[in-house]
């Protein structure tokens, strides 16, 4: 760590990209960015958002020469980047000298890997003296950067600063003696395992718990496993309900009395909104799942013991609602967990339970455990 | 005289390591006194203390692989003390 040790005294901090160098297209830069941000997270409680405009607690640059913090870049080669440890104004920044060639790849200097480094000074690290940590001071474009990982020093250094990534308190669904490994991440094969949230997109499946994200595709056998914030890092963890509208290539994301809007990993600008606009009464706090059915062309709202249906033609809630779920879905108990329509059938999740639902003869057809999906 | 090509090339290096010492290592920044200084016991902690925290043989002497070292390229965050 840095003399006087210091660290932010918050786990979520904001980012924002001030300018981008003409090396990389934008969404290149972007996800170098959130890719370095997620090295850090992974082993932290810490947690990133993005920003647009203002001050963000790490404001990220590209600059020549003199930039305006007394610490001039020196042209192509020697001095890369560099960044300031925890504090406010200009501390926690990091500036890249763009007399570089910043590359996806290690053809120039990878800006992945430079970006990775500089974040751990904005996060409090110093130097290592270890060779194959992430944070010793010499650029090595020889690392492999498909099996990049940070050191044990590295590790240590920032849980030190910040301890290690919380385990979901008491959550059921993650009995302590059965949290894997690295803690803090659920367990696919966990047979207690629930969701927050499922959702199709683009003909996979994603399966939310906690930070982290299952991504299920039907050409392969075993579900990748990421968090959420390595795809869309303004999303909440721990959301309430997710679902597609085909028709929009769009996925709706819940949490509390807000939604957002991705199309793939882009977040829809505009958003988020209160979930209020699409006509639920206020006293409505929250929604426990939904889906949305592309024959029917209608969305469905799950909450508590009752559900609202909303017309996607004409972009509004259905009189006649709300209705008791038992009404219309026999055999589905509240509260849902979470839901998602495939194969003609709604798959409703409660805890480690699952219910096929047959829409058309309006009952539940097999029950499996929540996990099935992911390949147990 | 015109400096032949060996004493260019040592003095190049010289320069080098003292901006180094002096970027990465707070070696005081008195530019007249490196090169005649540069056997001096404070340049040659500097220069031991350079190579033990990179992983370095700890010689006190620019030997080859210390030379390499300096000239890659590397983050402008000072290795020791402070940075602000």
């Amino acid at each position: 760590t840095f003399p006087g040790m210091p660290k932010w005294r918050k786990t979520h901090l904001t980012y924002r990209i001030v300018n981008y160098t003409k090396d990389l297209p934008r969404d290149a830069v972007d996800s170098a960015i959130e890719k370095a941000l997620t090295v850090w997270e992974e082993v932290t409680p810490l947690t990133f958002s993005r920003i647009y405009e203002g001050e963000a607690d790490i404001m990220i640059i590209f600059a020549v020469r003199e930039h305006g913090d007394f610490l001039p870049f020196d042209g192509p080669g020697r001095v890369l980047a560099h960044a300031y440890p925890p504090g406010s104004g200009f501390y926690g920044d990091a500036h890249f000298d763009d007399d570089e060639q910043w590359t996806k790849d290690t053809s120039g200097i990878n800006l992945f890997l430079v970006a990775a480094h500089e974040l751990g000074h904005s996060l409090g690290l110093q130097h290592s003296t270890h060779r194959e940590a992430l944070m010793y001071p010499v650029y090595d474009p020889l690392t492999d950067l498909s099996r990049f990982r940070l050191s044990q020093d590295d590790v240590n250094g920032i849980q030190f600063l910040y301890g290690s990534p919380p385990v979901p308190p008491n959550d059921p669904a993650v009995p302590t003696e059965s949290v894997p490994p690295e803690a803090g991440t659920p367990a696919a094969c966990d047979p207690a395992l629930s969701f927050d949230a499922i959702s199709t997109l683009r003909g996979e499946i994603l399966f939310f718990k906690g930070r982290h994200f299952w991504r299920k595709s039907f050409r392969t056998l075993e579900p990748e496993f990421h968090l959420i914030s390595s795809f869309w890092p303004s999303l909440p963890s721990d959301i309430d309900a997710a679902y597609e509208v085909t028709s929009k290539d769009t996925v709706f994301i819940f949490k509390g009395n807000q939604f957002w809007a991705i199309r793939g990993n882009e977040m829809q600008a505009g958003y988020p909104r209160g979930i209020h606009t699409l006509g639920l009464p206020s006293t409505v706090r929250k929604i426990d799942a939904a889906f949305s059915d592309k024959e029917k062309k209608k969305t469905y709202f799950f909450v508590e013991d009752k559900y609202w249906r909303f017309d996607e033609k004409r972009q509004s809630m259905e009189p006649g609602f709300p209705k008791q779920i038992v009404e219309d879905f026999p055999g589905i108990e509240p509260e849902v967990d979470a839901v998602f329509p495939v194969f003609g059938f709604y798959y409703f999740f409660k805890g480690s339970s699952q219910f096929e639902f047959d829409p058309n003869a309006k009952k539940v057809t097999h029950v499996l455990k929540s996990n099935s999906w992911l390949n147990c | 005289y015109p400096l032949d090509r060996a004493a260019r090339n040592k003095e190049d290096s010289m320069e080098l390591v003292q901006q180094y010492l002096e970027n990465y290592y707070n070696l005081a920044k008195d530019t007249k006194q490196f090169v005649r200084r540069k056997d001096s016991s404070p340049v040659v902690k500097k220069i031991q203390e350079m190579q033990k925290f990179l992983g370095l043989e700890v010689t006190g002497k620019l030997d080859s692989d210390t030379l390499e070292v300096i000239r890659k390229p590397r983050c402008g965050i000072p290795d020791v003390g402070s940075f602000s």
